[in-house]
C-alpha cells in the first residue's frame, strides 16, 4: 500500500508545471524515504532529477518500493482539476496499475477522486556522480526566467560566466548582441533577493535557451535558484521544493565539433 | 564551431 497526502496540494501542481514541458511521461519512485523521479528528455540533452521527502507530507506509507509510469499530459490534465488550496493525497496498491488522486477543499466539504492507468516505462537510469562545482551561484528565481526569456530573442545559445565578482549571460545572434551581469550581492534586507557566488575557479560555458527556459517553469516553486557549473560537465539548475525536496535540472553543455 | 552535448556522454547509466 502507498499513501502520501500533501496539505498544500499546490506544490505538487507546481512541480507537475516544472516538469510538463520538458517530459511527455516519467516513472515516480516510491520507498519510505519519499517519491523520486528521473527522467531525460527525448533529445537526451537535459534530465529532471525530483525528490521530495516523505517528511514533507502529512501523511505518508509506503510499505513496499513501488515505481509508477506516467504519462504526464493526463497527470496534468488531472492535476488541473484540484485547486491551488486543495490537500492532494495519492494512494497505490502494492504492484500497481493505477494510482488515485484525492483532492479535498479546505473545509473539507467537497472532495473529488481521479483514478490514472500507470504505464510501463523502459527508462534509462543514470548515475549522477557527485561533483564539486567550480562556481556554485544562487540567485533569485524570477530575475534568472526574466534573463533567459531576454535573452533568448537574440540567440539560441546563452553563455554562462562566473567569475568571484558575479555572473555574466551573454548571447550573440543575427541582429546583435546582449549581456546581463549580476554582481554579488553585498548587502540585501530580504535573503530571496541575494546573488551569492561561491568560486573555485572561474567558469565559461554555453548552453542552448530552449532548455533553460523550461527548466524556468519551476520559478514558483522557490525565490531563489542554485546554478552549479564546472568546465565541460552538465550545469545543474536547482530549485527547492518548501523544505523537504527539489527539482534538478542537468543540461549537457555546447561542445566543440 | 561548437555542438550540443549529450548527456549520456556525461553520466553513465546506473
Amino acid at each position: 500500500m502507498f499513501e502520501a497526502r500533501l496539505t498544500q496540494g499546490s506544490l505538487l501542481k507546481k512541480v507537475m508545471e516544472a516538469i510538463r514541458e520538458l517530459l511527455n511521461e516519467a516513472s515516480f519512485d516510491c520507498s519510505e524515504n519519499g517519491i523520486q523521479l528521473q527522467a531525460m528528455d527525448n533529445s537526451h540533452v537535459s534530465l529532471v532529477s525530483l525528490n521530495m521527502g516523505s517528511e514533507g507530507f502529512d501523511k505518508f506509507r509506503c510499505d513496499r518500493n513501488l515505481t509508477m509510469g506516467m504519462n504526464l499530459a493526463s497527470l496534468s490534465k488531472i492535476l488541473k482539476c484540484a485547486s491551488n488550496s486543495d490537500a492532494i493525497t495519492l494512494k497505490a496498491q502494492d504492484d500497481p496499475d493505477t494510482v488515485t488522486f484525492t483532492f479535498e477543499s479546505e473545509n473539507n466539504e467537497r472532495v473529488s477522486d481521479y483514478s490514472m492507468k500507470l504505464i510501463n516505462l523502459d527508462q534509462e537510469h543514470l548515475g549522477i556522480p557527485d561533483t564539486e562545482y567550480s562556481c556554485v551561484v544562487k540567485m533569485p528565481s524570477a530575475d534568472f526566467a526574466r534573463i533567459c526569456k531576454d535573452l533568448s530573442q537574440f540567440g539560441d545559445c546563452i553563455t554562462i560566466s562566473c567569475t568571484k565578482e558575479g555572473i555574466k549571460f551573454s548571447v550573440a545572434g543575427d541582429i546583435g548582441t546582449g549581456n546581463v551581469k549580476l554582481a554579488q550581492t553585498a548587502n540585501v534586507d530580504k535573503e530571496s533577493e541575494a546573488v551569492t557566488v561561491e568560486m573555485q575557479e572561474p567558469v565559461s560555458l554555453t548552453f542552448a535557451c530552449r532548455y533553460l527556459n523550461h527548466f524556468t517553469k519551476a520559478t514558483p516553486l522557490s525565490e531563489q535558484v542554485q546554478l552549479s557549473l564546472s568546465a565541460d560537465v552538465p550545469l545543474v539548475v536547482e530549485y527547492k521544493i518548501g523544505e523537504f525536496g527539489h527539482i534538478r535540472y542537468y543540461l549537457a553543455p555546447k561542445i566543440d565539433e | 564551431k561548437q555542438k550540443q552535448g549529450d548527456l549520456r556522454t556525461f553520466f553513465a547509466n546506473a
